[in-house]
């Protein structure tokens, strides 16, 4: 990775692979969900289905959002709803044999962008501090 | 800003100056800042005193963290705590006339990095996203 050039560099290099990715499972309750996020300390993260195929994405704003009555927060909605309701599943999504361009314009505008393989699989994450770091040392070479 | 090279950007060129940037009040109670949060749909914004110095960030893991009890997320806390008790003032910053590189190592480990004044005034905040354009462009051309 350190030798390689900017144009050869691949998503596959960059990502963070998906056993280091914390991820809710589509049909978590929203309790759970915003369990995990918290003590992750993410504002969102995928979503995967029972055979880890990539589905969604949820975060904070969303089910916050869900539970914002007119007069409180209503927690007790979170063990009735599912993160199935919730999630967002307009999601953008690359292969890890992208290159490095796809990567940058993928993450002008999503922080995170989930990886998947041609049949769905979830691979991993590509993250904004990921083409950050990797953008500083071509900079700096 | 077309025409400017690189080396001759400064973080006054892309920062979104304070205007436009939702913040919290010091003395607000954590329930507004919250609101204001999950209404604005940030994860995080600056905070200011009463003269718009600036003197913090506050977001919603931090929040919601301080009233996560041992069964349940104790909203009613919300309205005890103040923003002052909970927000963080080990942050970055940055002066509208550093060069883009400052910008860019500073967004590495922050997803926007606030700029104010030598005296401490509150000039806007630099985002991961304005970098991020700024060096597609620069790519492409
Ligand atoms: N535990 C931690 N340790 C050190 N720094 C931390 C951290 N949690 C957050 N950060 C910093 O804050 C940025 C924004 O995190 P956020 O959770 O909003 O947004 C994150 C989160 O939604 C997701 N993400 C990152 N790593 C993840 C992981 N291992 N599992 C699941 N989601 C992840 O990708 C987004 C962008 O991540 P990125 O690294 O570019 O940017 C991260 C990173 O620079
Ligand atoms: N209303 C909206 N419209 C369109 N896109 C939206 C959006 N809200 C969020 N995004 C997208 O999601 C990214 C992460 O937003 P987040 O709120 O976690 O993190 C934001 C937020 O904490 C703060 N921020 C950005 N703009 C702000 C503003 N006008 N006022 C206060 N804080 C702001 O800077 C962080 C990084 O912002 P950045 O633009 O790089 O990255 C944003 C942007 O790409």
């Amino acid at each position: 990775l350190q030798d390689k050039q900017l144009t050869d560099i691949v998503i596959g290099d960059l990502m963070i692979s998906s056993e280091k990715v914390a991820h809710v499972q589509v049909n978590n309750p929203l309790e759970h969900a915003l369990l995990v996020l918290v003590k992750s300390g993410y504002s969102s993260v995928p979503v995967l289905d029972a055979s880890y195929k990539l589905v969604g994405t949820i975060g904070k704003t969303k089910i916050l959002n869900e539970i914002l009555g007119l007069e409180r927060f209503e927690v007790e909605k979170l063990a009735d709803m599912k993160v199935q309701e919730v999630m967002n599943t307009d999601i953008p999504c690359l292969l890890r044999d992208n290159i490095f361009m796809d990567g940058l314009k993928a993450v002008i505008d999503h922080p995170f962008v989930c990886v998947a393989d041609e049949e769905g699989y979830f691979d991993g994450i590509l993250t904004r501090r990921a083409i950050l770091k990797h953008i500083k040392r071509d900079y700096y070479t």
